[in-house]
């Protein structure tokens, strides 16, 4: 439901 | 002290824009003419571009939440939780730094721009209004980088977010915040800051108020307005 949020989370520190 | 290191770093790693900045710039306002373009800009296009905003700014609450020690041992969904509930209200927190008190002018797209600048908003006129006020209140504090710093951390880590799935491990997390928050607070001897901060609950009606003005927008116009949106925008508030 909310990917976007789950994809910056996971992006390690960019 | 670690704790209190790891907030400030975390923050200064992910500042928009260096405080400095924002100070050496706090009489360069948009001219008249500049003032007139905003103002005929259609409202689509006029909330299309604060939504833009908006979502730069919560990109980079984000990463300071990631960086913040604690905050991605908690479960996925509480990180998701906190985030879509405070980072709005972080963002609000931060324009007291880039909001000049003394002509009610805040930082958009370049320069200092007042209330007026954002008339074609049409009927969310009365948010800016209301969040202009909100930004006077807490620039009254004075507060300093530090301080900002733990404030936003302190709003992000609440754990009474409805639908946490561990509010214990939030409210420990926060616990500590809040110890590092009074420590730094006694050493700056600012101790009195704490009373006289805003009520949380201003917060949140000015989020809520946001949220209603959005839907506001949507019943009034076809479903594609929302398409030229950021998807992040997009995801958090429709």
């Amino acid at each position: 439901k909310h990917r976007i949020l789950h994809k910056l989370l996971q992006n390690g520190n960019s | 002290e670690q704790l209190t290191q790891n907030v400030l770093k975390s923050y200064h790693e992910t500042c928009q824009l260096r405080a400095e900045d924002l100070q050496r710039r706090r009489w360069d306002t948009f001219s008249r003419e500049e003032i007139c373009a905003y103002q005929k800009k259609s409202m689509e296009e006029m909330w299309q571009r604060c939504a833009g905003r908006i979502t730069e700014a919560i990109q980079h609450v984000v990463e300071f939440a990631k960086r913040l020690h604690g905050f991605m041992e908690l479960c996925q969904n509480d990180q998701i939780v906190l985030l879509k509930a405070g980072a709005m209200e972080v963002v609000l927190v931060h324009m007291c730094r880039a909001f000049n008190a003394d002509n009610r002018t805040v930082f958009f797209e370049g320069k200092y721009a007042s209330a007026e600048l954002f008339r074609s908003l049409g009927r969310a006129e009365d948010l800016i209004g209301s969040i202009f006020d909100f930004a006077q209140s807490l620039c009254a504090l004075q507060c300093s980088e530090p301080e900002v710093a733990f404030l936003s951390a302190l709003v992000l880590v609440n754990a009474s977010r409805p639908w946490l799935q561990e509010p214990v491990k939030v409210s420990r997390l926060r616990r500590r915040l809040e110890l590092g928050f009074q420590l730094l607070l006694r050493r700056t001897r600012r101790e009195g800051l704490l009373d006289r901060l805003p009520p949380q609950g201003r917060l949140r009606a000015l989020c809520s108020q946001h949220v209603e003005q959005l839907q506001a927008l949507r019943r009034r116009h076809p479903p594609a307005l929302l398409d030229a949106f950021p998807p992040l925008y997009r995801e958090l508030f429709a």
